[in-house]
């Protein structure tokens, strides 16, 4: 998304998502296609797979797309961008989710100013990170959940998922083999960005043992300037994050240990995944570029997230979905060929 | 006790800050996952024993069964894509109750789950997505999940059932007819449907069951010198 010359896309502050796909594709079938094809020239960052894409008609996301992932507890609002509400019987909560890619420092680590980004290190090149495009692929309903797909072209993909009966919203996400090719060194996360006022507060669980406030750019013991505005204000998230206002709690339960942080106002950011070409000279002695298959690894993880009231002291319920989530339950599968039903 | 202490361990060495963190060598890594899957799988045959004791006077009998645990974390369970009946035996290991979605990798079909009180419950059926891009994935026959709520009890056990009910769903009643008016003789087609397909013994239950007009039945291929 970097290099396409559509006017559309020119001002580079935009983030570029299914519904600016949408108008590309407009213009690729007004045009005559075979020239289109053939002019790669005017379409540098496309590969093969991308022009034929969006060339596909079958792939063109209405523009009047909007629908509703909902259950007894909630109505969560999806368009052409993915998610935008989450509704509530008592309050509406604006709802975005959106993956992003930091890319890693390359330095020669003979100064801080100078250090990769590594295994031990998570230092970024820039002060923002780069939004991934979303395509739509598809929406299921049916009577135990409803879900919402969507995917990158920097191989990531993302369900969003509304389970009837249960009142949390699931994100399970398959994220990987981070590409390479251009050799830079790629962290993935995801934003959950909402309209909570946190002013720049958020909570994190200290490696399992309590729920401390972390704030934007502070420390409550002393006065700080921080030299990586981004890495400075990352904390280890064991089980839970989360950010709240007055009459709105946002809690992200996660399925494993991750780093986690908020930069914007009611954005809550995870780390996913990482893949640097560099070691950062702290001791692992190699670059963090684990190739697993060839190709790089490939993570799959679940986030729950959790819209409460609080004012309803709901914290017990909040905790015990928490420990449930880190003590799932352990499935045991027979084969039952020579028992039938009525055996059983 | 000797395989618990195993996992023991196991759990020691992964107090190591590279464990803990993940800045250890790649090779290191996976040296890591190679001790705790070893453990975690050795340990195993406590809840194994503990099942096939309790399932001891039961038809579930250990000769007959044998308790494997899947992990479902890559969609991928040899037994549920293999078998077209399998009991899922869960244990809730927190002590309050709890409702969790079951996520089970089975081939495409028709698929039934009973709860322990031999209801049949609420069940969905997903298709699991194309890997993105042409990229390498999971090593598994399973092509959907099916889906339903597991309502367990503090520290409890249950067992679901679960079966296949058909192979091929995709034929009408018209194209058994068109199958008879070919063959003559339409109990040897029910006997050829009933033995190899669909447990549906009448035509009133094959009406019941297939409505609608869909994908007609492939006919078996016949001499081609007779003129249809």
């Amino acid at each position: 998304n970097k290099d396409i010359n559509i006017d559309i896309l020119k001002d580079r502050t935009d983030n570029i998502y299914v519904g600016d796909l949408e108008k590309i594709m407009k213009e690729v079938r007004t045009e005559n296609r075979r020239e289109r094809k053939a002019e790669k020239i005017s379409y540098p960052s496309l590969n093969e797979e991308e022009m034929r894409m969006l060339a596909d008609e079958s792939m063109v996301v209405e523009r009047s797309y909007e629908d509703y992932l909902e259950n007894e507890y909630m109505k969560i609002r999806v368009d052409n961008t993915g998610v935008t509400h989450m509704i509530l019987p008592d309050r509406t909560t604006n709802l975005k989710v959106q993956m992003y890619y930091w890319t890693g420092c390359y330095g020669n680590n003979t100064d801080t100013t100078f250090r990769s980004s590594g295994a031990y290190i998570f230092r970024p090149q820039t002060t923002q990170p780069y939004p991934m495009t979303y395509r739509i692929t598809g929406t299921i309903k049916g009577p135990v959940l409803q879900e919402f797909r969507a995917e990158a072209k920097e191989n990531a993909a993302s369900v969003l998922r509304v389970y009837n009966g249960l009142n949390y919203f699931v994100h399970d996400f398959v994220v990987g083999p981070i590409p390479v090719e251009d050799k830079v060194g790629k962290e993935y996360v995801v934003r959950y960005e909402t309209n909570v006022v946190n002013n720049g507060e958020f909570y994190t669980d200290s490696n399992g043992r309590q729920m401390l406030k972390r704030k934007l750019n502070e420390r409550p013991q002393w006065n700080l300037t921080l030299e990586e505005p981004v890495a400075g204000n990352y904390y280890p998230v064991t089980n839970k994050i989360s950010i709240e206002d007055n009459n709105t709690r946002i809690s992200i339960l996660t399925d494993r240990s991750e780093g986690g942080t908020s930069l914007e106002e009611g954005d809550l950011e995870l780390m996913l995944h990482r893949r640097l070409l560099h070691d950062d000279a702290f001791g692992v002695g190699e670059a963090l570029n684990e190739t697993a298959g060839g190709v790089g690894l490939v993570m799959r993880g679940t986030h729950k997230l959790l819209n409460l009231d609080p004012r309803n002291q709901q914290e017990v319920e909040e905790k015990k979905l928490l420990l449930q989530t880190h003590l799932k339950p352990i499935v045991f599968v027979s084969d039952a060929e020579n028992v039938d039903y009525e055996t059983w | 006790r000797f395989v618990l202490n195993e996992l023991k361990s196991a759990m020691g060495v992964m107090q190591h800050h590279d464990a803990i963190t993940g800045t250890e060598k790649e090779h290191v890594a996976h040296d890591y996952e190679r001790l705790l899957d070893a453990a975690i799988e050795d340990s195993l045959i406590i809840a194994r024993q503990a099942f096939n004791k309790i399932a001891q006077n039961s038809p579930l009998k250990p000769a007959l069964f044998s308790y494997d645990r899947c992990r479902f974390n890559e969609s991928s369970c040899p037994t549920s894509e293999a078998s077209e009946k399998f009991v899922l035996t869960i244990y809730n290991p927190v002590g309050w109750n709890v409702m969790e979605p079951i996520h089970v990798p089975v081939l495409e079909g028709q698929y039934e789950v009973y709860a322990p009180n031999g209801d049949k419950i609420t069940s969905q059926l997903i298709d699991i997505p194309a890997p993105v891009r042409n990229i390498p994935t999971r090593k598994s026959n399973a092509t959907h999940e099916l889906v339903f709520i597991a309502k367990l009890h503090p520290l409890g056990v249950k067992q679901f059932y679960v079966k296949k009910i058909t192979k091929i769903t995709k034929i009408t009643k018209r194209d058994v007819m068109k199958t008879n008016d070919y063959y003559g003789n339409i109990n040897d087609y029910w006997k050829n449907l009933h033995d190899n397909f669909v447990e549906i013994h009448n035509l009133d239950d094959f009406d019941k069951t297939f409505k609608s007009e869909q994908i007609p039945l492939p006919i078996p291929k016949t001499d081609s010198k007779v003129d249809m």
